[in-house]
């Protein structure tokens, strides 16, 4: 039932990859970053509502704590986090000027989901 | 320059000590100590932008100015079991070039203690530039071609002894042909990294059959015309290695 007298909840968007580039300029580093000059790391954010559904990419954990926040809000909602990441490789100068090319795991978004 | 990572919403609040400190925990997350702050005229070589453009997973699409064929099967192989590649020029005050009765000899010492304990070397290879020669045919059956050795020092040379070698690899090349050639360094740089042997270097040596075709195997400063190409035309140690952590490199592939 709606209640007038109240203000209606906001929307809000649930937990799913956004957007975020990093620009190795804007933090002076592309002077010893030869290559990307930047890469798109993204992030995970919004909202893990009960019930679940199947593409918020949860676990079966996530589903139980879901399940028992909707009955005692003093248990925290399952978290919108990154559930596959994948490496960048980076071509760079050290601090002996030797060039380096290295593979760095963990550094892009790849999915997000509600754990 | 941390500051530019940090988001506008508390930024103001950040003392400098919190930037520098979040700065350091980002390079140590990237293997180093110290933010590095390479000169102007620090050099890339094109070797190595060619090893990012094949094995990055994060490479433009467009690389179509990749020359073709500089690299070959062997570094492909070689960096399927690494996830670092490092390069290294020799120290040219140490090096030793001789020439006499058809034979060219280099010795070059690449400092290779950058490379952190941690990291196993899987293997390395020197790269070896050599110009096109144009010479007039000889009756010869050898003529227009070179034999490149290269040798590992096992013991330096003394006052009265010739240095202790072995074999490492060895071609047959034709000078009539500008090319990179990649020899196999792997047994030696891995004595010296992971068996903690000394390092005394390599010794190049090129079998050539007249003076004119001498300068072909581009060992030295002294035998390259241009000093303004020197830098990219001279020999390069390339290490493949794995820290542990993470994926190899590997070709890159459409996402």
């Amino acid at each position: 039932q709606v209640r007038p007298n109240k203000q209606r909840k906001k929307h809000k968007a649930n937990c799913k990859r956004h957007s975020l580039y990093v620009d190795f300029s804007d933090v002076g580093w592309n002077d010893w970053i030869v290559a990307p000059p930047g890469y798109h790391a993204f992030y995970c954010q919004g909202e893990c509502p009960f019930p679940l559904a199947d593409h918020l990419n949860s676990t079966n954990h996530a589903i139980v704590q879901t399940l028992v926040n909707s009955v005692n809000s003093n248990i925290p909602r399952a978290c919108c986090v990154p559930t596959d990441l994948s490496p960048v490789s980076l071509l760079y100068l050290d601090e002996y000027e030797r060039v380096i090319l290295k593979n760095y795991q963990d550094m892009v978004v790849e999915g997000c989901g509600c754990r | 320059g941390a500051r530019g990572l940090v988001p506008q919403i508390g930024r103001s609040s950040l003392s400098q000590d919190v930037l520098h400190a979040f700065e350091l925990r980002l390079l140590s997350m990237f293997g180093l100590k110290h933010r590095p702050s390479p000169s102007r005229s620090a050099v890339v070589p094109q070797y190595m932008m060619d090893l990012y453009s094949m094995h990055s997973v994060n490479a433009e699409q467009n690389n179509s100015n990749r020359p073709k064929g500089s690299l070959g099967k062997g570094s492909e192989r070689s960096a399927s079991r690494a996830n670092t590649i490092r390069s290294f020029h020799h120290d040219e005050s140490t090096e030793d070039l001789s020439s006499s009765s058809g034979k060219t000899t280099q010795r070059f010492l690449f400092n290779l203690t950058s490379i952190p304990g941690e990291e196993f070397v899987t293997s390395a290879e020197l790269r070896i530039f050599r110009e096109q020669v144009v010479s007039s045919p000889s009756n010869g059956s050898l003529a227009g071609f070179h034999r490149i050795n290269v040798h590992e020092i096992i013991r330096p040379s003394g006052s009265l002894q010739e240095p202790i070698t072995r074999l490492l690899d060895t071609r047959l090349v034709q000078h009539s042909l500008s090319k990179w050639e990649s020899f196999d360094v792997s047994p030696a740089v891995t004595r010296w990294t992971a068996d903690g042997r000394p390092n005394h270097g390599f010794v190049v040596e090129i079998v050539h059959p007249d003076q004119d075709s001498k300068r072909h195997v581009r060992v030295s400063r002294s035998l390259h015309d241009r000093e303004d190409t020197w830098p990219q035309m001279r020999p390069l140690l390339v290490t493949y290695s794995h820290d542990g952590k993470g994926n190899v490199l590997h070709s890159r592939e459409k996402r």
